[in-house]
């Protein structure tokens, strides 16, 4: 609180890192905040609606697999650009992408969520949780937007939004590490330049501990799509292995 | 290696298949 780092950290450095990250995140986040905002009066109409309730189950899980997968290819652009990120040895990078990259388009979501009418952006339009239905899993589309809803209501800027990206991809905690203490360093440089964003910003106290809160969250709705894709996988092998994106079987194969 | 090949590419790519 009085502008001290730890001693291994100076200002200047913690500056830069935040610089770099705010950087990367605007370089790699999809869709722009203000063509998102434009869009957001553009919702699904009620047969728009009936045509993805009517949709196959299998042919609504291909969708929203091609569609989440598209989003992490940005993630992973995002990661190469952290500074230290390549770094890493690569064992290290895929399994920080590989537990990561879902829990950051979770995080990313929120830009592209409309409280006012509990929408979000998807496949052209906003989407209420009706559009997704057919999934079969309305217990897990009611996490995702319950979680959007809370993240919109700390109302995090774009650097804000980076930082906390950066911190949750960096995660020192993650099963089969091999470097695990490369890995703790600059998850703990990237929580000071989060804090450094915060202070700067003039964020309320208790912002971080906030932030903290949604880390555990995001653990919960991964694993929550895990296991839902567990119960879908096991009725239909061979629309997943035939037609889900190569990349999202890597990530989330059993 | 072989279980992560496309994550392997996208990391070593120096442009990204999607389009920035």
């Amino acid at each position: 609180s009085n502008g001290e780092t730890s001693p291994t950290v100076s200002m200047a450095e913690l500056e830069h890192l935040a610089q770099n990250i705010s950087k990367s995140h605007v370089e790699t986040c999809q869709y722009l905040r203000e063509e998102l905002q434009q869009l957001s009066w553009q919702a699904f109409l009620q047969d728009e609606v009936d045509g993805y309730q009517s949709k196959p189950r299998e042919v609504m899980w291909q969708l929203c697999a091609i569609k989440i997968t598209e989003a992490i290819q940005y993630v992973v652009e995002f990661a190469k650009r952290i500074d230290g990120f390549m770094e890493l040895c690569q064992n290290d990078q895929i399994v920080l992408l590989k537990a990561g990259s879902l829990e950051v388009v979770f995080v990313r979501m929120c830009r592209a969520f409309d409280t006012q009418n509990n929408t979000v952006y998807f496949d052209g339009k906003y989407a209420g949780p009706d559009v997704f239905k057919a999934l079969g899993c309305d217990d897990l589309i009611t996490s995702v937007f319950d979680f959007a809803k809370s993240m919109c209501s700390l109302h995090l800027s774009e650097d804000e939004i980076a930082l906390f990206s950066a911190f949750v991809l960096l995660s020192a905690d993650r099963t089969w590490l091999q470097e695990k203490l490369q890995v703790e360093k600059l998850q703990q440089k990237t929580q000071l330049a989060l804090q450094h964003v915060l202070q700067k910003n003039q964020r309320e106290d208790g912002i971080l501990s906030k932030l903290r809160c949604k880390v555990s969250a995001l653990r919960s709705l991964c694993a929550r799509h895990s296991e839902n894709l567990s119960a879908f996988r096991a009725v239909y092998p061979d629309i997943v292995r035939s037609h889900f994106p190569p990349l999202y079987k890597e990530l989330f194969g059993p | 290696k072989e279980k992560h090949k496309i994550l392997h590419q996208l990391l070593q790519n120096s442009t990204s298949p999607v389009d920035l």
